[in-house]
């Protein structure tokens, strides 16, 4: 899987990541 | 609680020792949000229990363009309601988890 890393003019950090098959089908 | 179509959950476990929190953030149902975005894509951030509020972070994600700015509101609220009860377990269990 693929993480893609953003930081925020504040500071934080954000990382995105693909949501695991099995999450999307538990919601 | 009011379904917003997003989704808040720990990243890691909570030990109960940190008021930072690492959470994650995605999209379970599309149609509830007003903007578009990607709903296979989960963001996690820290979330600071003693600086932090959940708008400020909200405010954040969609300066960097992960929501739209009518979504904010929606986003706010799912970190709330996701921190409320991460609160609320600490303080139904005994020092440590």
């Amino acid at each position: 899987s693929s993480l893609t890393q953003v930081v925020h003019s504040a500071g934080r950090r954000f990382i995105v990541s693909p949501v695991p098959e099995s999450r999307l089908q538990e919601s | 609680a009011e379904d917003t179509g997003l989704r808040v959950e720990l990243a890691e476990e909570d030990d109960c020792s940190n008021s930072s929190l690492a959470l994650r953030l995605w999209v379970e149902d599309p149609k509830k949000l007003k903007g578009k975005n990607k709903d296979n894509e989960a963001i996690e951030f820290s979330f600071n229990l003693e600086t932090d509020t959940p708008e400020e972070v909200a405010y954040e994600m969609v300066k960097s363009g992960f929501f739209h700015e009518s979504d904010s509101k929606a986003v706010a609220k799912s970190i709330r309601d996701r921190v409320t009860v991460i609160k609320k377990t600490r303080e139904k269990i005994p020092a440590g988890c």
